[in-house]
């Protein structure tokens, strides 16, 4: 019964490690989302060519101004997304779309995320 | 129904989505901040009863250890009540965007089968 | 937007459902360790 109860931690312990690993892996994929939504902003045309947009409404910024303002075109180099580590000092590098930490509700939901900030 | 017609109502419909979003991830966000006090305290009684173990073995019983215990318990049992807000929380949201899309998807459907809208 | 907004929202939704079987596996630890102690101490094993 003793060995029995060992074995179970140990397959709980390696259970807990594997979900850590799990959650660590979403957080990361929360935050290159994140910045892949908040920067590279591609739309296929009707031809099927792909242009830059600045679509003026957002999820995180409400879609007031929505039916205001046009998409327009960026022409030459393609916008840089941030460096898909966790690497909290160099975020978005597209100064046309800088995204403010404040931006990052998903992330910002976990209080992991804003221990790494600080 | 017209393009401009369903943009408009598709427009109204998520105007409260912003709100929605924010409130719902700040209330995560909250939750998992009590979730990490509480984490906290769990760590301080369970690293009390390791610190007696290794000074006094395993068959020594910690003078508090059933409080200690009970404490533990409680402390979990509250973590997995505030995860489980936070995961209802999370499936809120979802449910409300994946309901407007859906719903907007559906009126492109019908605009593309009447032939106001390209495919 | 909708589509991307759905996007991150699933990836939470998915985050905090791998949190709360994380607590769970902390839960089991906890009850298999007082098991593991109260058995060894009836059966004075003091590795």
């Amino acid at each position: 019964e003793y060995e029995g109860l060992r074995e179970k931690l140990n397959k709980t312990l390696l259970q807990k490690k594997q979900l850590e690993d799990e959650f660590d892996a979403l957080q990361q994929e929360i935050y290159d989302k994140e910045t892949e939504y908040f920067s590279n902003r591609t739309i296929a045309t009707a031809s099927g060519a792909l242009k830059h947009v600045s679509t003026p409404g957002n999820i995180i910024k409400g879609f007031d101004g929505f039916t205001k303002s046009h998409s327009h075109h960026h022409h030459g180099g393609t916008a840089s997304a941030a460096s898909s580590s966790l690497n909290l000092n160099s975020l978005n590098t597209n100064s046309d779309f800088p995204i403010e930490n404040s931006d990052r509700i998903f992330s910002l939901s976990s209080a992991t995320f804003i221990k790494q900030l600080q | 129904m017209d393009p401009s017609l369903a943009l408009e109502q598709t427009l109204q419909d998520i105007s409260n989505l912003e709100a929605e979003f924010h409130h719902a991830y700040e209330e995560i966000g909250a939750n998992d901040g009590d979730i990490q006090e509480h984490q906290k305290k769990y760590m301080q009684k369970d690293s009390q009863i390791q610190k007696f173990i290794k000074q006094n073995g395993a068959i020594a019983e910690h003078p508090n250890e059933s409080e200690l215990n009970r404490d533990m318990q409680s402390e979990l049992k509250e973590m997995l009540s505030l995860q489980k807000e936070k995961c209802k929380l999370a499936n809120t949201a979802l449910f409300m965007v994946a309901k407007h899309l859906s719903k907007l998807e559906r009126n492109l459907t019908i605009l593309e089968e009447d032939g106001v809208l390209a495919p | 937007e909708l589509e991307h907004a759905k996007e991150l929202a699933f990836l939470v939704a998915k985050r905090e459902q791998a949190s709360l079987k994380l607590l769970e596996a902390e839960s089991d630890v906890f009850s298999d360790r007082c098991q593991i102690k109260s058995l060894k101490r009836n059966l004075n094993l003091s590795a």
